[in-house]
């Protein structure tokens, strides 16, 4: 038996939202430490990577460790349908061929049950190394929105380049080009609206604006959003996700390969 | 002329 439900149901939903139009079905790892998610876009320039921890549930049970292949396409869909209040659950049996949700709007005696079903999935699944990369940027997520939305008005690809005296994003196009620099900022008085820059290293990559724009749709997962560079690997950008006492429940990692100049 | 990279070339498929 699983059992996970989720009383801010509305992380769920932002959840789905934030990688359904990347990659069309992927399988939802169970165990008792959470749910997981692993998977490519289909051209496979890009990988997204999910965790739920198993606390961050309001209630949690997994008897056995289950792969729960979806279309996350329909699963949005259907989310979709819950309130933003609803408290969301999903629950399946051990040798399920289907999943059930169950969304309770907080002030109704109502509930509402979807099925969905599962699929088989031949999902290939990457390691990705522990890696020490050589620039990390934090910065708040609706800025990172605005500067990939912004720049992909003019070019295709985004150049980011660290150095001591700060970040640059850069862009070329028909039209002109447009550059966004960044500092990091003084005060901590809001941490939400900080900038933070750490630079072992100077980098200078390119990455291609449609990705960067798929990826900011995590906004709402997060008032934080962070860029972990090296020389030719690929881009790392991670909301964490929280819970109402700020404890971290989970992730959304996005990676994205490189443009490389030929 | 830059051109995109793949995911998989990067990261080993376990």
């Amino acid at each position: 038996m699983f059992e996970a439900r989720m009383v801010r149901g509305f992380i769920i939903k932002r959840i789905l939202e934030a990688i359904k139009d990347l990659v069309s079905e992927a399988s939802w790892d169970c165990s008792t430490s959470g749910m997981s998610l692993q998977a490519m876009d289909t051209s496979h320039v890009s990988l997204v990577s999910v965790s739920l921890k198993a606390d961050g549930f309001d209630k949690y049970r997994c008897d056995r460790n289950l792969t729960l292949g979806m279309n996350l396409a329909s699963l949005a869909q259907i989310v979709k349908a819950a309130g933003n209040d609803d408290v969301i659950t999903i629950k399946a049996p051990d040798d399920a061929d289907k999943i059930t949700l169950i969304f309770e709007p907080k002030s109704e005696t109502e509930t509402w049950e979807y099925e969905i079903k599962l699929m088989n999935l031949d999902s290939e699944y990457l390691g990705i190394p522990e890696t020490d990369y050589s620039v990390k940027i934090n910065l708040p997520s609706h800025k990172f929105q605005r500067i990939c939305r912004d720049l992909s008005q003019i070019g295709d690809s985004v150049t980011i380049s660290a150095a001591k005296d700060g970040v640059r994003f850069s862009t070329t196009g028909d039209l002109g080009s447009g550059n966004v620099k960044l500092n990091q900022t003084a005060s901590a008085d809001k941490p939400d609206e900080a900038v933070t820059i750490k630079i072992e290293e100077p980098i200078i990559l390119s990455f291609a604006l449609k990705y960067l724009n798929h990826f900011a749709r995590a906004t709402a997962l997060s008032p934080q959003v962070s860029l972990s560079l090296s020389k030719d690997v690929p881009l790392v950008v991670e909301y964490v996700i929280h819970d109402d006492d700020d404890d971290e429940i989970g992730y959304i990692r996005y990676y994205l390969a490189p443009k490389i100049e030929e | 002329k830059s051109s995109q990279t793949r995911i998989d070339s990067f990261f080993k498929v376990l």
